[in-house]
């Protein structure tokens, strides 16, 4: 595996806050978690309507997506397996010569 | 050779290196290319003087690529950009007349060391990779580093996060030498553009206000038609206009300082996708990525040559 496989299991998650609460909420959340940002490039643009990519850990995942539900803030899971994202990224070309 | 090189693939910074020398070597009569420093880690900051040198004073645009490091296919696309160059400067007559009438100075990589660190260590990494001695956390945003309304809205003070403006303007090597070159070459330095994933937006300042440019309907108009020649490509939508509304504000970004340091045509691509793969943008995109972004910076080019001031 590519990079020791330290993406195993990771997700990158949409969120698009519907209200000033709910984007509150990631805020927190994310904090607490310590997610990567993909978009926006930092917590303190999350705000109402606003396109918001996380990836998170495996382990992390379970506790955002328990709150996610909980709450009721709609998300979409844009990566299921960053692992598996990475290795396909430059799988199609992988048997060629990379000159 | 040029034509054995594979475009459509990631490569290394070592390839992109070897990449460099090799077209230095072959292309004598439109390539030159030279260090202007050093990065953080010591590896040399390598830029391509692109066009036919017939004279030594020509107005010139710079490009760069991958200020940050996980953001692959801006690299690729400078790539891409000098393959196409080279290519077609004969048998293009739009290609010829930028390669005669400017000179493009090109970066291909800009943040040397976060980009090896990302084939390396960490697929997503962003910053610089810059210590500072009382704090675990590395490296510096180096689009947040800029002496312009420097760690202001959108950037943070804190040097673990992500936009960690560093601890004073120009703190990064990487940053110096840039700004540096910019100051010196700033006279002839038309326009400046630099490559970003991910979002399909074309931007152009302010960034840290929302104040209107002086030169907006230029620039605007350049914009615009940029956009609808890509769109022409491949029917993929940007979207464009002054970053701070289109994107978000921020500050201490190099698109704004280059405006305000006296380059009139300042952008910043935002490239494919808008996260479908986000920065894991596979390498079957590249090509159609980089065909619909060539024809939108040839636009704005040949837009400058000929009608704005």
């Amino acid at each position: 595996h590519s990079y020791d496989n330290r993406y195993a299991g990771d997700k990158v998650i949409r969120l698009i806050p519907k209200s000033e609460e709910e984007a509150l909420a990631l805020k927190n959340i994310y904090h607490q978690l310590k997610v990567d940002l993909w978009q926006p490039s930092s917590i303190s643009y999350v705000s109402e309507g606003t396109i918001t990519d996380v990836h998170i850990s495996q382990n992390a995942s379970r506790t955002l997506l328990a709150f996610l539900q909980e709450t009721h803030i709609y998300y979409k899971v844009l990566i299921e397996d960053l692992q598996k994202a990475v290795e396909n990224e430059n799988s199609l070309q992988t048997q060629r010569n990379r000159r | 050779s040029l034509s054995e090189y594979n475009y459509e693939v990631y490569h290394s910074l070592e390839d992109i290196q070897s990449w460099l020398h090799h077209l230095n070597q072959t292309q004598p009569g439109l390539v030159r290319v030279f260090s202007i420093g050093r990065s953080y880690e010591g590896r040399p900051l390598f830029i391509m003087q692109l066009g036919r040198k017939s004279r030594a004073y020509k107005r010139a645009v710079w490009i760069d690529c991958g200020i940050h490091a996980r953001e692959w296919i801006g690299p690729a696309f400078c790539q891409w950009f000098v393959r196409e160059a080279i290519l077609t400067y004969k048998t293009d007559p739009a290609m010829k007349k930028m390669l005669n009438h400017l000179y493009f100075y090109i970066m291909p990589v800009f943040n040397v060391d976060g980009y090896h660190f990302s084939w390396t260590h960490d697929r997503f990494w962003r910053k610089t990779r810059s210590r500072d001695s009382k704090f675990r956390c590395r490296g510096v945003d180096a689009n947040r580093n800029w002496k312009v309304k420097w760690c202001d809205e959108g950037a943070s003070a804190h040097p673990c996060d992500d936009t960690y403006c560093g601890p004073f303007p120009e703190s990064e090597p990487e940053v110096k030498a840039v700004a540096n070159f910019l100051r010196k070459h700033r006279k002839r330095i038309r326009a400046y553009l630099s490559f970003h994933a991910y979002a399909q937006m074309l931007l152009y300042p302010y960034s840290y206000k929302y104040a209107t440019i002086p030169n907006f309907s230029c620039v605007e108009f350049a914009a615009h038609k940029a956009v609808k020649a890509l769109r022409s490509v491949h029917g993929i939508r940007y979207r464009h206009g002054p970053a701070s509304q289109t994107l978000y504000v921020s500050s201490g970004n190099s698109m704004d300082w280059a405006y305000k340091n006296g380059i009139p045509y300042a952008f910043a691509f935002e490239l494919r996708d808008t996260g479908h793969f986000g920065f894991l943008l596979p390498e079957m995109l590249i090509k159609p990525t980089c065909t619909e972004t060539m024809l939108a910076v040839k636009n704005i080019t040949m837009h400058l040559l000929k009608k704005c001031p």
